[in-house]
């Protein structure tokens, strides 16, 4: 998957099996990777893990769950909210899209975050304080949206793999959904070049989206990488 | 079932008792008190936790600690979790009105996203 990190660096990473995003003293948040199809090495998040710790007068802990075709709107327990203060619910599940899309806001942490799927695989997108991002252990030294994909398993996104989509093919259709060349059109030319799905250009859309509405503004939502700048199409 | 609240405010109680180990902790009225606080605590969720581990364990455990460390059954219990009190404190479950009282600025927010093939 693609990775843009707290801090602004943006990765394509191939991990496979349970990786940390987050691992703070509030939040533990772990996605599964998986092969997307036999024969590559290029892997998709099939899982999303949340944990909520328990966090004094608040809330109890909570664990959420989300598995591909699988995205509910409730914890583990069956539960949509945890905790209610001064009449306001300090832990909330809700869905636009029952099946495909939770969001999560945690009021006692200031965090919200966003569950997608998209195509055959299911991206995550997390808005949180720094103060609530800074309070870990350093022992907790893997967490890959605060340090982002280790060196040995960056691909490289500007660099597709060839086939089985025509690159040209697949420019033009993210260059019909997205509107800057910045990294989400390359991932999005990265990941139908990849598949040859025409559905998975939907997580690099729904991944800006998430940007625009978290970053709260025009500045600082388009990374542009180093090597490809301008607008597309 | 509120077991892990239970825990949580023992852990709180007593963890400014850990530094000075184990053998100072058996003759130690506050850790006494805060195992009795705890015990009080798993008596008043009971009914919900009936078929729930955690708090079996908890039970458990309370009872191998009150006796390891020859606490008496009846005595004054740990000091009650601070529960909040005015309208700022009131705000401590809602971490951006309770940043804003306290720093007089918005918090600082990040974006981390993970999608795509």
């Amino acid at each position: 998957p693609h990775i843009r990190t707290f801090g602004d660096d943006f990765h394509t990473c191939a991990v496979q099996g349970a990786w940390p995003l987050i691992d703070n003293d509030y939040l533990y948040v772990q996605v599964t990777g998986a092969p997307a199809s036999q024969g590559t090495h290029h892997t998709v998040v099939t899982k999303i893990t949340i944990i909520f710790k328990s966090w004094r007068q608040c809330t109890d802990q909570q664990l959420y769950q989300a598995e591909l075709d699988d995205v509910p709107a409730a914890f583990a327990d069956g539960s949509q909210w945890s905790g209610e203060r001064r009449g306001r619910r300090v832990l909330t599940v809700r869905t636009d899209s029952p099946g495909r899309h939770a969001e999560i806001r945690a009021a006692y942490i200031g965090t919200l975050l966003v569950v997608r799927q998209s195509g055959r695989s299911l991206g995550l997108s997390v808005r949180s304080p720094r103060g609530v991002l800074e309070a870990f252990h350093p022992d907790h030294d893997l967490q890959l949206c605060v340090w982002g994909c280790p060196a040995s398993y960056r691909v490289d996104a500007l660099r597709p793999p060839p086939l089985p989509h025509a690159a040209g093919a697949a420019e033009a259709h993210c260059a019909a959904l997205l509107p800057t060349r910045d990294v989400y059109y390359h991932a999005c030319v990265f990941d139908l070049t990849a598949s040859g799905d025409l559905n998975s250009s939907g997580a690099a859309v729904g991944a800006l989206q998430d940007a625009r509405s978290m970053t709260g503004s025009g500045q600082g939502v388009h990374l542009l990488p180093a090597a490809a700048a301008g607008p597309a199409g | 079932c509120r077991i892990l609240r239970c825990n949580s405010e023992f852990v709180a109680a007593t963890v400014h008792l850990s530094g000075g180990g184990g053998a100072a902790l058996s003759s130690d009225s506050a850790y006494c008190g805060a195992l009795r606080s705890y015990s009080l605590c798993t008596k008043r969720t009971a009914r919900p936790c009936r078929g729930d581990l955690a708090y079996h364990s908890a039970v458990q455990g309370i009872e191998d600690l009150l006796i390891q460390h020859r606490c008496p059954r009846a005595g004054p219990t740990a000091r009650p979790w601070p529960r909040p009190q005015g309208a700022v404190l009131g705000d401590a479950c809602l971490y951006e009105r309770s940043f804003v009282s306290r720093e007089g600025r918005a918090p600082e927010y990040r974006h981390c996203s993970v999608f795509g093939d």
